[in-house]
């Protein structure tokens, strides 16, 4: 369980910081 | 059928998604017994992440002239905020009691929220992109609308350097949009509908060039030239606004129609 929400954790990081690049090129 | 109807939205969601659905399940099957690993670091880096996707969505907001997606994206961003403090509650509830039962679903709710909230900012995102081609789809069709009042060569010559870019653009945003859409059917509509606007555009000018030069020549054949020419540019007019109706589509109106 441990490794599973610290992955977890990390992938919806990383989600997120896609999901904002997303926004930042597009509305360029 | 695919879940996500791009496949940059794909990407983005679906390597989540299904961690998220794994846990959930290991979480059923653990049920209580096994105590939670501290998470405040990994939970801490999210809610940074979060607090700066806010930052960016915000300043999208205010500098957006999409009067739809003004109104909802703050939905979605609030959503992601909500889930993050879900987050942050369950790690120092976790702190304090790592077999805490209400903590655990604080987690996966958290986790489904962030999942639900980010889904939505890119499908609030996607169709607001949706919306600038259909504009251009828009332009081209006003455009072919005033092809009937051509009667000059000038005005000829004028036509065709007005639609020729906004024809252009329209090529190139439905060929990318196509190439992005996960769903095959609606994929090849578009490229269909695509492939017959830019067959019948030089047709239709051939059609209007015809058209005037009789018109010029005071000569016979005037009305069967004016209907050829009505007739392509209402078949480029039915193939793009064909092609609107399947920009608008997703794989869950699909879903419903079935």
């Amino acid at each position: 369980l441990r490794v599973g929400w610290e992955h977890l954790l990390t992938s919806i990081n990383r989600n997120i910081n896609e999901v904002e690049n997303q926004i930042l090129t597009r509305d360029s | 059928m695919p879940v996500f109807h791009t496949k940059t939205i794909e990407g983005i969601l679906e390597p989540v998604a299904q961690q998220v659905e794994r846990l959930v399940i290991l979480h059923e099957e653990a049920e209580d017994g096994n105590a939670m690993p501290d998470l405040e670091r990994p939970v801490q880096a999210v809610s940074s992440a979060v607090t700066n996707l806010i930052k960016v969505g915000k300043e999208t907001i205010n500098s957006s002239e999409d009067a739809i997606l003004k109104q909802d994206m703050p939905v979605a961003l609030h959503r992601v905020e909500n889930a993050s403090k879900l987050l942050v509650e369950a790690s120092s509830m976790l702190k304090a009691d790592p077999y805490s039962g209400p903590a655990r679903k604080k987690l996966i709710e958290g986790a489904r929220g962030i999942l639900q909230g980010t889904s939505a900012l890119l499908l609030c995102f996607d169709e607001s992109e949706v919306r600038k081609i259909i504009r251009e789809c828009r332009k081209v069709l006003d455009y072919l609308a005033v092809a009937e009042v051509i009667e000059t060569m000038e005005d000829l010559v004028q036509f065709v350097k007005d639609l020729s870019p906004c024809l252009t653009k329209l090529s190139r945003d439905v060929d990318a949009r196509e190439k992005d859409l996960t769903h095959q059917f609606h994929r090849e509509i578009l490229v269909r509908c695509l492939e017959q606007v830019k067959t019948l555009a030089p047709i239709l000018i051939c059609s209007m060039k015809m058209l005037i030069q009789i018109m010029v020549k005071r000569g016979k054949g005037e009305a069967e030239a004016a209907a050829n020419r009505n007739y392509v540019e209402q078949r480029m007019t039915d193939e793009i606004n064909e092609i609107i109706r399947v920009l608008q589509l997703t794989t869950y109106d699909e879903d419903e129609w079935d």
